[in-house]
């Protein structure tokens, strides 16, 4: 299949990382081979399955810079299926460098490419901006995923997504679709989440997942331990949610 | 006393925004002048009183870019004594621009001195990046205020935030010393929340606030009305622990 998402947001917090963690080793553990890419410096997505921040290991950095081969950059998890090219301390300093590079917003999607014959699924973790390392993963991507906080702050930052959403069609890559929705860190309680909830699938009816991610401690207490929610606790709201998300998308990749 | 605090901390989410409503909002209520900058291009700051992202107003970005005259671009809030210098929508491109400026740290610095004999507090709104926006705020201010989510990923992006404190404290503000560290959105019902606030104690003792704000859902209603939390709730939890730490800011500055 090969096929490429982008989970991107540039709100902080909304969840991006938790759900490439979740939903990618949900699929790997279904047999099919999963890379998660880290273009975030915070380099969260490896250290939320143990795989420490680190200045010696190569990773997001060199395959943007130098374009390195992947096999030398690649690497597996403690997961059967899941690989991750981690970021690594030096990215940060990558947003000054790609702006001096010709084709500075393609970078990531040449890198991506040469991976595409091997991995079913490739998963884009992306900052909190909408700065040129987010506009690599938009411009790598076959669809953008979009966690969305059911929260007002959220709901604002949403607009100015699109837009940017669509400027990468216009000029970077004209096939890129927006592969749906998702809301996080859903209160139950509150109405607030109901508000938001309704607010959004106004505008998106049909993109908007039918799950939504209830907000559950155990979520945050996985990456503490170094896990995936189905490692950490299989059974609880946090892990059923992101199951049927999951089955969600591999039933729409199977239809296209 | 014309303190200036910049609210500072990479990771998404952790309730900058949140904590420089209230904070300056219960500031200005005691008749203190307060100005509120909003140097991250989300503008949640100004959305979260009521104050629309524009780009036809000026804000952040003339007074980077233009070095505009205070009295252009700053604007009363609809609260007695509080002021905000709002972002606008162009100030996502500010972040190139200032690169190639000569004292490209400092320009905010340089805007807001002007501005020290009329206002009693400042306090500057960051994004989720450690980028030139964010550089500014901590070469600019007197002290750095971190708020930090009771989670893991917070607690793992501290160590790079510091690292840049100690770097700008090096080359470009040799007096930025650290306000404190406020513990956000903690969950009293979780072993999470105590867990990384003991490992937070250990390294920063006398730093942590003994206030730590409760995850009150009246908080992320308030910005939807356009509302600080003593305008919108003023008996919750929310607000009874950001009057607390106000009030602990407000003796820190007077001891100075
Ligand atoms: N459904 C949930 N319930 C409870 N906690 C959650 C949930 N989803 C994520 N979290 C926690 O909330 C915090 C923010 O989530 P996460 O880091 O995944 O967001 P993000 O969008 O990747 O943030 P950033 O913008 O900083 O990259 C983390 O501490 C995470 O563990
Ligand atoms: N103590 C709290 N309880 C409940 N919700 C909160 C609390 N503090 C903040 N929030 C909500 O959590 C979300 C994140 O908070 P906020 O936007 O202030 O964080 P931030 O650090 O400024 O984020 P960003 O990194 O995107 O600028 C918002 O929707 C806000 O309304
Ligand atoms: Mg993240
Ligand atoms: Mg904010």
């Amino acid at each position: 299949m090969g096929k490429c998402i982008v989970v991107a947001n540039q709100k902080g917090g909304v969840g991006k990382t938790t759900t490439v963690i979740n939903v990618s080793h949900y699929i790997a553990m279904q047999g099919y081979k999963v890379l998660m890419v880290d273009i975030d410096p915070q380099g969260n997505l490896g250290s939320g399955i143990g795989i420490e921040l680190s200045q010696s290991r190569k990773g997001t950095y060199e395959a943007l810079i130098n374009q390195e081969d992947p096999n030398d950059v690649i690497i597996p998890t403690k997961y059967d299926n899941l690989f991750i090219l981690p970021a690594n301390l030096q990215l940060a300093g990558a947003q000054v460098e790609l702006l001096n590079l010709e084709d500075k917003e393609k970078r990531l999607k040449k890198f991506l490419d040469e991976t595409k014959d091997y991995f079913d699924f490739i998963f884009i973790d992306t900052p909190p901006s909408l700065g040129i390392l987010t506009i690599n993963g938009l411009a790598a991507a076959d669809t953008v995923l979009i966690p969305l906080q059911a929260e007002f702050f959220a709901l604002e930052g949403l607009i100015q997504l699109l837009k940017t959403i669509k400027a990468v069609q216009k000029s970077l890559n004209t096939s890129l679709k927006i592969e749906g929705l998702l809301l996080t860190m859903y209160d139950i309680r509150t109405k607030l989440s109901r508000d938001v909830a309704e607010e959004v699938k106004k505008f998106f009816k049909d993109k908007v997942y039918n799950t939504f991610i209830p907000r559950n401690v155990r979520l945050s207490e996985a990456p503490s331990y170094g896990k995936s929610i189905f490692d950490y606790d299989p059974t609880c709201p946090g892990a059923i949610a992101y199951q049927k998300v999951s089955e969600e998308i591999l039933d729409d990749a199977k239809r296209t």
